[in-house]
């Protein structure tokens, strides 16, 4: 049985892409079949793992012009849906159509044999990332311990609230992840405590070290696991894998 | 004669807030009298400076339930029209009708005796966005030093090439400003090497370094310059607003 999970978070630049690639590089790594989907038109996953392809992509497969089989491409284990830019022309095109929140659901119908799909959503709650909560089974949140990112953590709760009495009764929250934590600030520690005494959901005992491997991945069309094995980042997400399957 | 800028950036988290505000803070205390729109539904420039007013928002605004003067408030010298999370409804329904991209210069139109008005816009180059850009003359891209932000700067200029042919023939990018510069870290180095190596926009020899005081000040509701006058945080935007007024 697939289990599908929607990467959310609308504060920009929280880890969303990163948690994607590298927890599902983990989790492929520990024997499970993963399928990645860059549902953000920047497609920095799909930059991030040299899978970019301008004519295959989810863009074709909203629109109906290719199947979901035709767009999917294998890289170091994994398996990638690209996205491209024109998913912004598709989320304009989609605000006008009924069941405008159900397309990608009925896209991922289509798809077998994974164990696990990821999907990297965009920095907003508007209708693809409400595709991505519609299809999904289970929300992961990456947040960074900022004063700034926790003023939308209600805002995505009400989101999820909405989608589970509309269209999707067994979402659930996975859970919270810490990600780019710097064990040196001050502040980091404060929001972490503020978060811990406030906020009921789960978040994982794994957190992500801020480290710079993190950001260089990218520019060699890696995860970090493949790129330095041995960083804090690959060590980390190792961890937050085991333990995300474990839960 | 007021001038317009649009602050933005579809890469999430790369300081578009925080530069909006802190930028906005240090041309009035340069004397000018300037006024911040907050377009962005996650309203984090709203709650960082303490104008949020659920009742008082740009939503009413757009909806032409209120007019704009209805809703600027004072705060600490600067003039702020607040956001809220309806931004996103009014988005999806601003889609569907003639001239969407136009609404916001409309209400603009009636906004009189600014010498600045700075928007705040979400991380999306979607018709809130298209909104800000064609009531603004000029552009400001604030940008991280990491290998994800350069992969959006060409779809940032030819959306504002888009809006320059379409709607807002003098809209011109004022220029780049690096946001959140690490100098320790090497990464930061090779990415504004690349920067000024490939880009034709002009960068602002002013740069805003690390500075965990401009992370704290939005829980104080409060601009850095107001916050911790003497900090890095503050001494940059002060030059960099100096920077900006000659330019
Ligand atoms: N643990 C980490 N340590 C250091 N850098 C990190 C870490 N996690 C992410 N980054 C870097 O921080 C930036 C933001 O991360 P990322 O792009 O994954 O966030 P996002 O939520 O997907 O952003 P967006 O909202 O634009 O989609 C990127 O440049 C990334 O390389
Ligand atoms: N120079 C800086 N030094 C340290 N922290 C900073 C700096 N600039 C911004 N930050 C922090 O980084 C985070 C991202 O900045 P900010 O929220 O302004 O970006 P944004 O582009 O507005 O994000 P979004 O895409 O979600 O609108 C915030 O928590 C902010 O406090
Ligand atoms: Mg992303
Ligand atoms: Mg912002």
């Amino acid at each position: 049985k697939t289990i599908t999970v929607a990467v959310i978070n609308q504060k920009g630049g929280t880890g969303k892409t990163t948690t994607t690639i590298n927890l599902g590089s983990a989790l492929s790594k520990l024997g499970h079949k993963v399928l990645l989907l860059d549902l953000d038109p920047q497609s920095n996953l799909s930059y991030s793992l040299a899978a970019s392809d301008p004519d295959n992509t989810l863009a074709e497969v909203f629109l109906g012009s290719k199947s979901i089989q035709d767009i999917i491409v294998e890289k170091d284990g994994l398996w990638i849906a690209p996205g491209s830019n024109e998913l912004v022309d598709i989320e304009i095109s989609l605000v006008q159509q009924p069941e405008r929140e159900l397309f990608l659901k009925k896209i991922l119908a289509q798809v077998k044999g994974f164990d696990y799909i990821l999907i990297d959503c965009p920095p907003s709650l508007s209708v693809l990332t409400l595709n991505a909560l519609t299809a999904a089974q289970e929300v992961l949140i990456p947040l960074q311990m900022e004063v700034l990112t926790l003023q939308g953590l209600d805002q995505i709760m009400r989101t999820v609230q909405k989608v589970r009495k509309a269209f999707n009764p067994k979402l659930k929250i996975k859970g919270i992840v810490v990600v780019m934590f710097d064990v040196r600030r001050k502040l980091s520690q404060e929001v972490l405590e503020y978060l811990q005494e406030n906020v009921k959901e789960k978040i994982f005992r794994s957190y992500i070290r801020l480290n710079v491997k993190l950001a260089e991945a990218p520019s060699f069309g890696k995860s970090v696991l493949d790129y330095e094995p041995a960083s804090n980042g690959a060590k980390d997400y190792k961890a937050l894998a085991e333990e995300f399957v474990e839960s």
